[in-house]
């Protein structure tokens, strides 16, 4: 199954997620293959790819037609990475003017799809092409939303970007499906954030994911040491929440 | 004086910098415009603007040349707000196709920007043209930075993006100069944060606003009513730290 993880608002948990549901279904043994389509590339760097010393990123592997992508899959432990890094940018640029920009990485995760479980795909905080691209690529989505007043009124945004991709004529597939909303930064003793959940739940009621990650120190440091919460730290609750949604995620897949 | 609020680093404070350095420079007496040039409208809608149901907004004022960015102008308060919305999205795709796409905002600004002391430009967590718009368009900028490892990192980017725009064969002007380095959501309790404080402070020195923006919460409550935290509960932490720092900028815009 290959996942979009994508909302247009900024510092909601998107690489987080990524990283740590990647280590997740990695350790219940799946085999996980994570793109980095952000040219910030903080997934890339938190499994210690030096990101300004790599021959070559997805930005190259998009722009040229014939460089396969398993060129740029580094393996990580149980867990294979396609890193990026600021080149990204520049690459964005460039595919305005060029056919079939929307699905380039769609055409090149052909050639590698069959060899994982799961495809995780990073998204950067906007919905230019890097995210359009990971869209058409994708089967479903997972939008992490932080408990913060403007992350709700992105949720609307977002959705909507996604139906005007598929409504696009470059669009010949069927739609990704949204695999749910993840309730990111959660904190029982903060109001706000309760108040928000609530909102959100009565919003989207079945999308939201049952467990919402709860704010933990060692997700934020985590990243500091190159690793994942779950080896860091696998006893903290952060990265237990994400192994539990990795478990709702495995399900939604088997029922596909 | 002209200043971005810019990083691409999402969730970092941008908007609620805007929001309330703009506030607290109204209220210590000076004339403030507000430009949203993000397509999600955060610092708009905490203005109680209605962003779904504006007539026009900044997409419409960058690209029709003949459209004067006073039809775009909302008074609230003693602040005025040049509003955005999700169109800015369609309007970033076609500025790529079209003549002075990097100096639209800064042509916009010529017919109001006596009127102001100061202007205030929110970005979006890219450095795209809305990003590089503001940037050609301006004096000064100031980045805000929130105390996490991948904010770290993202500094540097960041810098490395102001210089690229102020190569390129469109910016002719002088390269608008860096006002700060604004530390944003520190916490005296959190370890990490003041690891990373210690070294964002150590690598840029004095280029750091002597003034932290603490982690308060009344500065996340205040947009879901509609506020400024100096509206919505002027004693607090988060209002007080804006205030000071309106003091740092008003007396670095006199020495230019
Ligand atoms: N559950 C959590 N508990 C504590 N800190 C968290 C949690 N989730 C994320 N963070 C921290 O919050 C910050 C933002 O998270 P992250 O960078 O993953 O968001 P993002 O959506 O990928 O950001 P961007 O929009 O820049 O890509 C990071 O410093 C991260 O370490
Ligand atoms: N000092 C603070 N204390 C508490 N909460 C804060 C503080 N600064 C920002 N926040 C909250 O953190 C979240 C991110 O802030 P904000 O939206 O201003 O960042 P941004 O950089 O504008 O994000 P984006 O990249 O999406 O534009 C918001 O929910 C905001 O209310
Ligand atoms: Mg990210
Ligand atoms: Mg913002």
């Amino acid at each position: 199954m290959i996942i979009t993880i994508g909302n247009q608002k900024g510092g909601c948990g998107k690489t987080t997620t990524s990283v740590n549901l990647s280590a997740a279904l990695a350790v219940l043994g799946h085999r996980v293959l994570l793109v980095d389509m952000d040219p910030q590339g903080n997934s890339s760097m938190t499994f210690g790819i030096d990101i300004e010393d790599i021959p070559m990123s997805m930005s190259e592997v998009l722009l040229d037609p014939d460089l396969d992508i398993k060129y740029n899959i580094f393996k990580k432990g149980n867990i294979h990475i396609a890193p990026s890094n600021p080149n990204l940018n520049y690459a964005e640029e460039r595919l305005h003017t060029m056919e079939g920009k929307v699905s380039r990485l769609k055409e090149k995760l052909k050639t590698v799809r069959d060899h994982y479980d799961f495809i995780i795909i990073d998204c950067p905080p906007s919905i230019g092409l890097l995210t359009t691209n990971a869209l058409v690529a994708s089967e479903s989505v997972i939008i992490p939303v932080d408990v913060g007043f403007y992350s709700l009124v992105g949720i609307k945004q977002f959705l909507a970007r996604i139906e005007d991709v598929c409504k696009s004529s470059d669009f010949t597939d069927s739609k990704p499906e949204i695999l749910g909303i993840l309730i990111t930064l959660y904190s029982e003793r903060n109001l706000l954030g309760k108040e928000i959940l609530g909102k959100v739940k009565a919003a989207f009621k079945d999308l939201v994911f049952k467990t919402p990650i709860r704010r933990d120190i060692r997700l934020a440091e985590a990243p500091s040491h190159l690793k994942s919460a779950l080896e860091y730290s696998w006893s903290a609750r952060g990265a237990s929440d994400y192994l539990e949604v990795a478990k709702e995620v495995i399900k939604k897949a088997k029922k596909k």
